[in-house]
């Protein structure tokens, strides 16, 4: 018997938002701890990987580990039936699942939706993460992240992120010109002001922008977001989800000659 | 264009 209940069942609809342009299909591992997930993007560049904790759930029970193989674009379909406001919950008691159960719930318990996904057999091409100390890490608001990549990406398809001690630098150079966006060290009460740098070494990378505009469909997931780098390594990007867990991106970076 | 890499060009299959 699998059941995961989320309280907030909105949370689910936005992970899934968050991935949807990425990546096409997904194994779900559901376990005892959590469900987890990992996926990456046709062109095997960019990496996403959810891990949701069983704490974070309402009621949870996994009596065996289960592999769920989703179509994204097929779960988004049955999630659009969902109201913002619903309880999510998703439920198999077969040992190999074909199809896997879902019930929406409204607050007063008024209303009720159950549908069925059918599963998919998918291959796995789960990759080893090692424990990585970053030697750049960068805390800032979630909003002002997506504003600066989308605000550079009409000027150039890449990024390079640079930081020092005091600051971060995205610049680009691009056909009609070239500029730069600093963002410096800001210990703000506000949210969508402070700025956190924790740089062992500073770091110079560069990245597509159109991968990061995609990282940033997790926006409403989370108020912040953590950008972790070292150097000849891929950029780690991580949106905390409260209690539930985290949604990580990991891109690999351009190498410049 | 600078040549892109590959996220498997870091990680290999677990």
């Amino acid at each position: 018997m699998f059941e995961a209940k989320l309280q907030q069942g909105v949370i689910f609809k936005k992970i899934v938002d968050a991935i949807k342009d990425l990546v096409k299909s997904v194994n779900i591992d559901a376990s005892t701890s959590g469900l987890s997930m990992q996926a990456m993007d046709s062109a095997h560049v960019a990496l996403v990987s959810l891990k949701l904790n069983e704490n974070g759930f309402k009621d949870y029970r996994c009596d065996r580990p289960i592999t769920l193989g989703l179509s994204i674009e097929n779960l988004s379909k049955i999630l659009k039936c969902a109201g913002n406001d619903d309880t999510i919950t998703l439920q198999t008691d077969e040992e190999e699942p074909s199809s896997l159960k879902f019930f929406f719930e409204n607050q007063q318990a008024s209303k009720i939706s159950e549908f069925s996904l059918n599963l998919m057999s998918l291959d796995s091409e789960s990759l080893g993460i090692p424990d990585t100390d970053y030697s750049s890490v960068i805390q800032m608001s979630s909003a002002e992240f997506s504003r600066i990549c989308k605000e550079l990406s009409s000027i150039s398809e890449t990024v390079e992120i640079e930081t020092s001690k005091e600051s971060v630098k995205f610049s680009v150079q691009g056909d009609i010109g070239a500029g730069s966006i600093t963002v410096k060290n800001n210990q703000s009460d506000k949210d969508v002001d402070r700025v956190d740098l924790q740089i062992d070494q500073p770091v110079k990378l560069t990245f597509a922008l159109r991968y990061l505009n995609m990282f940033n469909k997790a926006v409403s997931l989370s108020s912040t977001v953590s950008l972790n780098m070292s150097e000849e390594n891929p950029l780690m990007v991580e949106y905390k989800i409260d209690d539930l867990g985290s949604l990580r991106f990991y891109l690999a970076p351009k190498i410049s000659d | 264009p600078d040549p892109q890499k590959k996220i498997t060009d870091y990680y290999k299959q677990a």
